[in-house]
């Protein structure tokens, strides 16, 4: 039981860091009991972004709070995988580039499992396999499929 | 397993029956603000057993559609067909199937559940789940400004979560 | 003492209502004691979206909420002014068509106050008197004064 | 009353000092992820007087620019520029002026005030900036991710922010 449970937290701790490094381009994160003889302890996670001296999570800037956070709960498939993921605009606080990174991890986790993610985000928007558009017609919701249009600006 | 195709009637700010065809893959979904995107989210959950206080809303009535004027509706179904269960779902199925037809419906301020269109109880819908990795409070359901909670949450909290997963 | 508090939060609903009617194109809001007996009671904030029911504040969306959570900021302007706003990421759920309304709103509290926004909202930045743009070289943050650049694409 | 300037050296991820110069209107800051935005809106609010908890850090020491290599740095100073308070001031500042230099400096884990260069008192920043109605923990100072929650704040907690106003 013990072992078993040793054994899940190193699986998603290396996932973690796999996942942390492509969405940051480098750096490095892990998981780690808050006090390794104690296996009923917190469990504390590290990241550092390349470039950058190891810190608290909390002096994260949002955006790398968000990826680290998102890069946790896609490292949990590690230890169990999910069906399908349901993301309601976990992209909010992404620049560009960082929204970028994270639809094409999407994508690749897509072949494997459900991604269904909604969106202001273009970027994520323009890798999705399929878009559906939701408006709101005299206080009904309506939902139409849409048309992914390839733009003239990249 | 994989979800197939979500039904949603009277629920939220959905007055008539809309449905929406999952497949395999990368679904955006996308729309101005206040349309009804994460009400949809509210209703995947929903059918799969969450609470109305996690919905934004305080008792199950108020997730019956009320339209600007005139009054709400009496009743609310979402119904989500998935496929793929396999041989997990052998015993808590009437006879073996590929594609489970799961619908919870609101009526009369009581929520009700139906496996197959044979009305069941909520602990049945929690195991079908169960079977394929599914939880409607899970990891893998992350709610609109919720993303970093994961983070915020106490060492102690984010422990429990490995072993959710172990 | 008591008067001076009534005739405070009527000047704040009002400017609720008037800044919630510009972001929103219509419907209505208003601030209003949970027990109007009991000049210690909560204040509970009444908001109702145009073509819409009022509903409870927690029902409304995502974007919703931000319009209406920035609405009672500036409408607290009506009790008392202040001489600068410093907003951090407060557009991240906002749509398209909300950032404008809302980066014009903010344009014009900038005649009175002075208004600093970071944002990566292409919308808002489009409003602003002069941008600074921040970099990160070597682990420490350098700031740039920029241009505002018309674009071909409006 | 008037932000002027707001000048940043070793604190948070700025190693080498950086002036901004505000001026009236509308100011934009803009630029990628964990670039320094938002620790300068940090330096902003703890040069007004906001604690080390609300800017991220647990410690004072923690607000001293740590390099990717090495060791921090030993002090961090903010200074900032405000001009226009007016006869606001009159009794506060040491000789009537028309901008007055508020600065925070963090040396030997501590850290001390200086108004127009000489050290001061917190309360006496306090003061200074209650007369032209500038709060650190204000509304009309809004943290990344906080914008909803003079929403989700109980009824009675905003029924005294009315009373601050007031
Ligand atoms: N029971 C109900 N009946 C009718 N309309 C409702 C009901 N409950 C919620 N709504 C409406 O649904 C709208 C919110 O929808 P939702 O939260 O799905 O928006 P959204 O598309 O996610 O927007 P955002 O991009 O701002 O997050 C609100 O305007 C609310 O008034
Ligand atoms: N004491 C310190 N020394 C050096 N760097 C620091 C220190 N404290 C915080 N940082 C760094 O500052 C960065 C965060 O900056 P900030 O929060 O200002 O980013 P931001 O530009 O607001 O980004 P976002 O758009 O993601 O919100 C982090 O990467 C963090 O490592
Ligand atoms: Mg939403
Ligand atoms: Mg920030």
């Amino acid at each position: 039981k013990r072992e078993r449970f040793f054994s899940v937290m190193e699986a998603v701790s290396s996932e973690l860091d796999k996942l942390f490094r492509r969405l940051f381009n480098g750096g490095e994160a892990s998981l780690a009991l808050a006090d390794p003889a104690n296996i009923d302890s917190g469990l504390l996670i590290r990241a550092r972004p390349p470039a950058k001296e190891p810190r608290l999570l909390d002096a994260l800037s949002g955006g790398e709070k968000t990826l680290v956070a998102i890069a946790f709960v896609l490292a949990l498939a590690a230890g169990r995988p999910a069906p399908f993921y349901l993301l309601d605009e976990v992209d909010a606080a992404l620049d560009k580039a960082n929204s970028e990174r994270l639809a094409n991890l999407l994508k690749e986790y897509a072949r494997e499992a459900q991604v269904i993610v909604i969106s202001h985000n273009e970027e994520l928007i323009r890798h999705a396999d399929r878009v559906y558009g939701v408006v709101m017609r005299e206080g009904a919701s309506e939902v139409v499929a849409m048309e992914l249009v390839a733009h003239a600006r990249s | 397993a994989t979800i197939e195709r979500l039904s949603i009637a009277g629920f939220k700010s959905f007055r008539r029956r809309v449905t929406i065809a999952f497949h395999t893959g990368f679904t955006a979904i996308v729309g101005e603000n206040g349309t009804g995107k994460s009400n949809i989210f509210d209703a995947l959950t929903f059918v799969m057993g969450r609470r109305s206080r996690a919905l934004r809303a305080e008792r199950v009535e108020q997730l019956l559609h009320a339209p600007p004027t005139g009054d709400p509706v009496e009743e609310a179904e979402v119904a989500l067909t998935i496929a793929g269960g396999g041989t997990a779902w052998g015993d808590l199925l009437p006879m073996p199937a590929d594609e489970v037809l799961l619908s919870r419906r609101i009526a009369s301020g009581a929520s009700t559940y139906r496996l197959q269109g044979r009305t069941c109880p909520a602990r049945t819908v929690e195991a079908l789940l169960g079977e394929i990795h599914v939880d409607p409070n899970g990891f893998h359901i992350v709610e609109q400004g919720m993303v970093v909670d994961v983070l915020e949450r106490s060492p102690k909290r984010r422990r429990e979560i490995l072993d959710e997963v172990a």
